[in-house]
């Protein structure tokens, strides 16, 4: 028996949101210590990795070891039934065909459920093991979400260049160019807003705009992004939650 | 511009 009850549907709203757009079909496994689902987008370029630790839930029970298989576009339309500061409770027996999902609003004595059907997906499950990056970065979600989204608009390609002070982003297109430069600093007002550089080696990494506007959805979970650069290895772009993550590996494009 | 590349080889199946 799965009972994992969010204190807010918001939460859960949020991961979804996070990568619904890149992937579609996912298998969420259940176990004692939590939520964690995987999946790879259709090109193989994007993986997902999303990890729920039981302190994330305000109550949170797995008896048995179950994996619920559900279409990311089915499941996000009966998230939009639930208002965000409803309890949201998921609910799934030991071999369950559906999961149960049910809104409270505790003030109101509202209660509605819903029901979705469960999917067999052959997915593999992957081992993720440590990579060797030549960068960390740690940023503002909102400010990477945004640098993004504008030099989004001028090329399909993103050049991430980082030197020993200096984080640059450079989009060339057939109508322009831009380029945003960040240096890091410390804020300690407020520590999410600054921008925290680890670098062993300078890297010059080129991704697809596409994927970068798929990996931006997750800034609703976390104020900051961690950024990890390798030229040997895919890119690791990670939303913490207050307990597990939402991480996106995207192999960088290279040159003809 | 450039080439897109693949995560293939970099994660292994469990």
């Amino acid at each position: 028996m799965l009972e994992a009850k969010f204190q807010e549907a918001s939460l859960f709203k949020r991961i979804i949101d996070g990568f619904k757009d890149c992937v579609q079909l996912v298998n969420f496994q259940c176990k004692e210590d939590g939520i964690i689902a995987q999946a790879v987008d259709d090109s193989r370029v994007l993986l997902v990795s999303l990890e729920i630790g039981v302190e994330a839930f305000q109550d949170y029970r797995c008896d048995h070891p179950v994996t619920l298989g559900m279409d990311l576009s089915s499941l996000s339309k009966i998230l939009r039934c639930g208002n965000n500061t409803d309890t949201l409770t998921l609910i799934a027996d030991d071999t369950p065909d559906a999961i149960i999902l049910l809104f409270e609003d505790t003030k109101k004595d509202r209660i509605s459920e819903y029901s979705l059907k469960l999917m067999d997906i052959d997915a593999d499950f992957l081992k993720i093991e440590d990579l060797q990056y030549d960068t960390t970065l740690m940023m503002p979600s909102a400010e990477f979400s945004k640098t993004v989204r504008d030099l989004s608009q001028l090329s399909d390609s993103l050049n991430i260049l980082v030197t020993k002070e200096t984080i640059k982003f450079v989009a060339t297109g057939d109508v322009g160019s831009g380029s945003v430069i960040l240096k890091p600093f410390i804020n300690m007002e407020n520590p999410d807003e600054s921008i925290k550089l680890d670098m062993d080696q300078p890297v010059d990494l080129t991704f697809g705009s596409k994927y970068l506007q798929d990996i931006v959805k997750g800034s609703a979970l976390s104020n900051k992004i961690g950024i990890r650069l390798s030229s040997e290895a895919p890119a690791l772009f990670q939303f913490d939650l207050s307990s597990g993550f939402l991480q996106f590996f995207l192999a960088p494009k290279f040159d003809d | 511009s450039g080439v897109q590349g693949r995560l293939d080889g970099f994660f292994k199946v469990v």
